[in-house]
């Protein structure tokens, strides 16, 4: 299912912005 | 950091992304964030569109809370 392949490919790319923001924050990689 | 902690501080999240303290943030400021993060200004689009779940161009702290907390407990899932 195409939808939910792109679906999981944001999922990946949110929780990158996500981790990146919380390593902005506390320092740590 | 625990996801509670994390979670109170949310709001301080959304700040890092809405420099000029408009209380929503937008696409430009999505780019913005290019130089700081590393993500590339295709990456950071779609983390506008996903978050922005209404599609009205802005993303305020309810979207960009709930798209966090999502994230987080995906995390707990994993």
């Amino acid at each position: 299912d195409p939808n939910m392949k792109a679906g999981a490919a944001n999922e990946g790319v949110l929780a990158n912005f996500f981790n990146s923001l919380l390593s902005k924050k506390t320092g740590s990689p | 950091l625990g996801q509670d902690a994390i979670l109170e501080k949310i709001p301080e999240f959304f700040q890092m992304c809405d420099l000029e303290n408009k209380g929503f943030i937008n696409r430009r400021d999505m780019q913005r964030l290019n130089g700081e993060l590393p993500l590339s200004e295709n990456e950071l689009e779609n983390v506008f569109d996903c978050l922005d779940s209404d599609s009205n161009g802005f993303l305020t702290l309810e979207e960009f809370s709930s798209g966090f907390s999502a994230f987080l407990h995906g995390q707990s899932v994993d």
